[in-house]
């Protein structure tokens, strides 16, 4: 077993739940907020058998979409002078996965 | 040092940490939806000393229950027709729990 | 690559947040709820590479600071008679972190 802790955008979540109940994985979603955009996001625990985690990435990839976003600097670097001015433009990636390794899973 | 994730029901939440801190074990809890039924749960995030583990793991099995819920099959299926008609019973386990190797325990 | 469960005081994570980015770690932060207090707290999620996990951790040190908590012990021991009278200080470290070990980590 390995627990598949999986960061991906709002817009995907839904999406990405009904993409792995389809494919027959089990999930649990929780609320989150980007460190740095301060944007809410979705972090994912997928609790999955180790030789199906490849199966699960697979899914997580074909559904969830690098997009751009517009900051304005002031909003990243407050102390800075509002006269920087132009929004910049920030890649926010589709998942941001860590793969756990699970001593012990337990269902009551 | 070891990290137990445990996803219970929100029922259970209250009275799992009042039998957790009984027990001298301490607990954080987060938020959390299940993937499949859509409906609020909650995650709690236990570290305990390896030692200990099993009498966490007791405490969580006494207190949790599995209870069944009702649901129509078109919430589980939407593009199904609505003709499915009667509710069908999912039975929801007590608690679903990760025990995590943990490298390092520090606090500041 | 380390995965860091870090749980401090609501009232720094703002500036922890602020002093991440600054030091250029990526971090993912969860509103969570400590198990004794009942207060809301903050759970970062610090994705590392295992040479740089202690310089996160002096990031969090620095920032995350213990403090005073008054509460009445009926909060604590309901059952208890309310005649228990004054109110007893607990105190609450800056930060508990869980440095967990990564299978893999993966961006798409
Ligand atoms: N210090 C910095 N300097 C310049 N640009 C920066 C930056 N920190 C983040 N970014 C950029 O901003 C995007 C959004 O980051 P945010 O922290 O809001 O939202 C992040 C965060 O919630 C999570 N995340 C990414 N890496 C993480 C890590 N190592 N540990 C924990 N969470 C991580 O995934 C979300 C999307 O990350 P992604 O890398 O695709 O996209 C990132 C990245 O392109
Ligand atoms: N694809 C599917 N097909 C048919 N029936 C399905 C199904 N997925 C879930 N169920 C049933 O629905 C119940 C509720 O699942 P839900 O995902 O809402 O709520 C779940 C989820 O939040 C979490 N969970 C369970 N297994 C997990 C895993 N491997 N990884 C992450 N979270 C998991 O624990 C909650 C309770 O799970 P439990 O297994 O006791 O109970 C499950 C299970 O009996
Ligand atoms: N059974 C008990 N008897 C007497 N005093 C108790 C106690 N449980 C907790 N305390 C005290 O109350 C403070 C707040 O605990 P709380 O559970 O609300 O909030 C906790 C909890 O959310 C989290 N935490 C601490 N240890 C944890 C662990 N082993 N596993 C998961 N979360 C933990 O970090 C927060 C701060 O913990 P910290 O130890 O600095 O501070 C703790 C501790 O000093």
């Amino acid at each position: 077993m390995k627990l598949i802790v999986a960061i991906v955008q709002d817009k995907d979540s839904q999406q990405l739940q009904t993409n792995l109940v389809e494919k027959d994985f089990r999930a649990t979603q929780l609320p989150s907020t980007g460190g740095f955009l301060k944007a809410g996001n979705c972090t994912f625990l997928i609790g999955v058998e180790e030789e199906k985690v490849d199966d699960a990435l697979t899914v997580i990839k074909k559904t969830c979409h690098t997009r751009s976003q517009y900051v304005t600097p002031t909003f990243l670097m407050p102390e800075a002078a509002s006269s920087l001015g132009d929004p910049v433009e920030v890649q926010v990636g589709g998942a941001t996965c860590f793969i756990l390794p699970v001593d012990k899973f337990v269902r009551f």
